[in-house]
């Protein structure tokens, strides 16, 4: 099974359709893995994207590095996952 | 679950466990509720749609999908919601027996069940189907950018690689085409909601143009009376619009090819949430989701009685 153990879901804020294309740039690189959970859109909506651990470090110096906001919408994907399968597992126990 | 007065509705459920619930609501109301079964998926595993109707034969009906990405847990979760709804509702609730006693619903809950499975066996972040792309290494289809509608415009990608990847063809994914099939041999088909998540949007067409939807007023109209109906249980604030506007230009969806069909009253949902979890919404917030969400959808099934084209 896939293990998101260090994964965080980064929310972009762009300023404008500069930015927009910055993130867009970063959306084609195939080897960063990324996953966007909501897509660049338009200044002003969020774009929400998975990032796996080996590439955090290079996305936020990335971003940071164009003046690119974000904040971590979850700081590890791995660990929600493990409370939704402990809450089916006690289920199907009970 | 030994009937569907055990069955929790507020964990999340494998493939298995809801096609087990729909046979249990199924054997509970014969007279209410049938299964039918529209196709196999590129895996092989059928393809169900539950059916609500009171009698006639080919009556107006309207169209509820949930799950076609398979990620969206809270969606197929609220359509297992939806489906107890309707049986406790019928007889009870004047609104929704007034709908039944005139039309029928068809409620497709599981409607990518290979990316389902899947999001249960490896890779509980997959969103696409599961079919092999010939020469490529990466797998599987977005089924909402697979429809003969603006297929292939930009809004869609032709990597095999992407999420957004269009396919080989419009219609390529049997689980798109078993639909395409259904909605075109039925012909009566008068709304058509499909269900995903997250970001709390309820959308119309068109994805793949801007150019505003002949019936973009009426629409608008009832999104805002949709989401007044939604917002009222909880205070959830959702927006509302066409696709290209309220997010972006997507190109092969679905309501695009249902309106262009002639189903006038085409939404999409974007349940929650906002943006804490995403696509991993708590399991406690599954019911009061469906509960909030069924108002809405309540509220477009009676303006297509109440409007009839």
């Amino acid at each position: 099974k896939e293990d998101f153990a260090g994964h965080q879901v980064l929310r972009i804020s762009v300023a404008n359709e500069a930015q927009i294309q910055k993130v867009m740039e970063l959306e084609n690189l195939e080897h960063l893995q990324l996953d966007f959970w909501r897509g660049p859109a338009r200044p002003g909506s969020p774009i929400d994207v998975r990032v796996p651990f080996t590439r955090i470090q290079a996305v936020k110096v990335f971003l940071e590095a164009h003046g690119i906001k974000y904040t971590t919408m979850i700081k590890d994907v791995q660990s929600l996952l493990d409370e939704e399968q402990e809450q089916m597992f006690a289920f199907q126990a009970r | 679950a030994a009937s569907t007065k055990t069955f929790n509705f507020a964990t999340y459920h494998t493939l298995e466990e809801i096609y087990g619930f729909m046979d249990m609501l199924v054997a509970e109301h014969p007279q209410l509720v049938s299964k039918l079964q529209i196709g196999s998926t590129y895996e092989g595993r059928p393809i169900y749609v539950l059916k609500f109707s009171t009698g006639g034969n080919n009556r107006p009906a309207i169209w509820i999908d949930t799950g076609i990405h398979s990620r969206e847990w809270v969606t197929q979760a609220s359509g297992v919601w939806f489906a107890k709804k309707i049986t406790q509702d019928y007889g009870q609730d004047p609104a929704l027996t007034s709908i039944l006693d005139s039309m029928d619903i068809f409620l497709e809950i599981v409607t990518n069940p290979d990316g389902f499975a899947f999001t249960h066996s490896k890779d509980r972040l997959w969103r696409k189907t599961r079919s092999i792309t010939a020469g490529s290494s990466c797998v599987g289809v977005d089924p909402n950018r697979n429809w003969d509608s603006g297929f292939g415009l930009p809004g869609a990608s032709n990597n095999p690689c992407s999420e957004t990847y269009h396919g080989k063809f419009a219609h390529s994914e049997v689980e798109v085409k078993s639909i395409v099939d259904f909605v075109k041999n039925h012909g009566n088909i008068k709304a058509f909601i499909s269900i995903h998540s997250y970001s709390q949007l309820l959308l119309y067409p068109y994805g793949y143009k801007t150019e505003p939807a002949p019936d973009h007023a009426e629409l608008d109209e009832l999104a805002k009376s949709a989401l007044k109906a939604l917002s009222s249980l909880y205070g959830t604030y959702y927006e509302h619009g066409s696709i290209i506007n309220a997010i972006y230009r997507a190109s092969g969806g679905t309501i695009d090819w249902t309106y262009e069909q002639g189903i006038k009253y085409s939404f999409t949902f974007e349940l929650r949430d906002t943006g804490l979890y995403g696509f991993l919404l708590p399991a406690s917030q599954i019911i009061p989701t469906a509960q909030e969400t069924w108002l809405a959808i309540r509220t477009i099934m009676e303006h297509t009685l109440n409007h009839p084209y």
